[in-house]
């Protein structure tokens, strides 16, 4: 994190807001509920406290402006820069513009007011941006689902070198970015595509290309607004170029960067038991056209073809692959496949029917 | 008159590094050398910050961070 320069602060912990004008694009009371909910991020998480008022001058103006506005940061039309803010400070000090000419929502289809909102408010309190890129004070825009969103650690450090720690009794902690070469890194899913191969953890994946040098860190959100978080179990049906997405009970297609019609669906759809209630991992064997599912200390086999179970299955995981309890993750690759537990990778020869290697987790990754 | 795309990515650049990353640099300046130094220097910063492969030069990656919607306010400096 990075506090503004000269370290400003406010000199009160209660602070009033007012919202002197509303984007056209929502109903009011979304507009004011999703500044509410953003103030609340920081509430949260200091001793600071919010309350708004409806005439005067507040400590933070909150309004939406047009291009050159008058505070020599004119705006730039529709995408490119969505909002500014001041730190603090009187007058201006503080104040949030969002620039009208963006389409706003409460959702995730245009920019979510609640996001952006959220960050333009860290820095009306003195933050500045952070280069941690799952930050909410990292410099561009990324989607989180109002309901899922958790302030990340570095945010919380940052604001309270300002302003101290909440006066809860629990201290709030956050999520931190997992970082590639951290030896004890482990994966929610792995999966191919079109020749690079996605390792999904947390909001977060990996897009590494074998001959490309750099990991390819990516939010998930960037790509899948709608998926933001917590993919458990993922792979690629080559012969359709596309990867199917699970999280609990439910899965997505993936067409590319593009969710297909139609989804989520239930992977009870699929053949599985009720007593199935989300899968640990799953690939797709792309000679036999066979897809594993591993769930807990079992798995099953599905047919793409006949686009349905095998009998015979559920089968114990030990039995055929060697591998004790539950996997987090599993894909193919040539003529190996690869399972995923913890910090451990296991490099298995389906023809020797035996675990060949046993490798870190992110051995795939340039460290 | 049809821009270079060249030229338009170059305008994308300078603009971006101005505004974000206190680029300094005359528009016209004589010194053309001078002028590319200070755009790669703060190339390299814009790309450390952003977590970007750091090589003073504008490659995909980095002009395809540059087109991502974002917040107005500086990264670094005032």
């Amino acid at each position: 994190y990075v506090l503004t320069e000269g370290h400003p602060k406010w000199s009160t912990n209660d602070l009033t807001y007012r919202i002197i004008n509303r984007t056209p694009d929502m109903r009011p009371a979304d507009v004011d509920e999703a500044i509410k909910q953003a103030f609340e991020v920081w509430s949260n998480v200091t001793p600071l406290t919010f309350r708004r008022i409806e005439d005067g001058e507040a400590d933070i103006m909150i309004s939406f402006q047009y291009r050159d506005h008058g505070d020599n940061s004119p705006f730039d039309g529709p995408n490119g820069i969505l909002a500014h803010a001041f730190q603090p400070g009187l007058r201006i000090g503080g104040d949030v513009h969002f620039d009208e000419e963006e389409t706003w929502t409460k959702d995730s289809r245009g920019y979510s007011l609640f996001n952006v909102a959220a960050h333009e408010l860290g820095h009306s309190l003195g933050l500045s941006h952070s280069t941690d890129p799952g930050a909410l004070m990292f410099p561009t825009y990324t989607y989180v689902d109002p309901k899922e969103f958790h302030l990340h650690q570095d945010d919380i450090n940052g604001i309270q070198a300002i302003y101290g720690p909440s006066l809860k009794p629990v201290q709030p902690t956050g999520h931190s970015t997992p970082e590639a070469c951290n030896p004890n890194l482990s994966f929610d899913a792995v999966a191919t595509l079109r020749g690079e191969m996605l390792f999904f953890k947390d909001r977060f994946f990996w897009r590494k290309h074998p001959q490309r040098m750099d990991n390819g860190f990516n939010i998930i959100s960037d790509f899948w607004p709608t998926l933001s978080s917590g993919i458990q179990a993922a792979y690629e049906n080559v012969e359709k170029d596309q990867v199917v997405v699970f999280k609990e009970s439910k899965y997505w297609v993936l067409n590319g960067f593009d969710i297909a019609y139609g989804y989520p669906k239930r992977i009870h759809q699929l053949g599985f038991p009720r007593t199935v209630k989300r899968i640990n991992a799953v690939f797709s064997d792309e000679n036999t056209r066979k897809t594993y599912f591993f769930v807990n200390d079992k798995y099953w086999r599905y047919d793409e073809n006949t686009q349905s179970m095998d009998k015979g299955y559920p089968r114990k995981i030990i039995k055929d692959f060697g591998i004790t309890g539950k996997v987090d993750a599993v894909f193919q690759h040539e003529d190996y496949i690869y399972f995923f537990r913890g910090t451990n990778q296991y490099q298995f020869d389906p023809k020797t029917k035996r675990v060949v290697r046993i490798l870190r987790s992110n051995s795939w990754f340039t460290c | 008159v049809p821009v270079d795309p060249e030229d338009d990515t170059a305008r994308l650049v300078e603009s971006y590094l101005n505004h974000f990353y206190g680029l300094k640099t005359e528009a016209h300046s004589r010194f053309r050398g001078k002028k590319i130094e200070a755009v790669s220097e703060t190339l390299k910063e814009m790309q450390l910050f952003l977590g970007l492969e750091v090589t003073g030069k504008y490659d995909d990656e980095t002009t395809k961070m540059m087109k991502q919607p974002r917040c107005g306010m500086p990264d670094i400096g005032n």
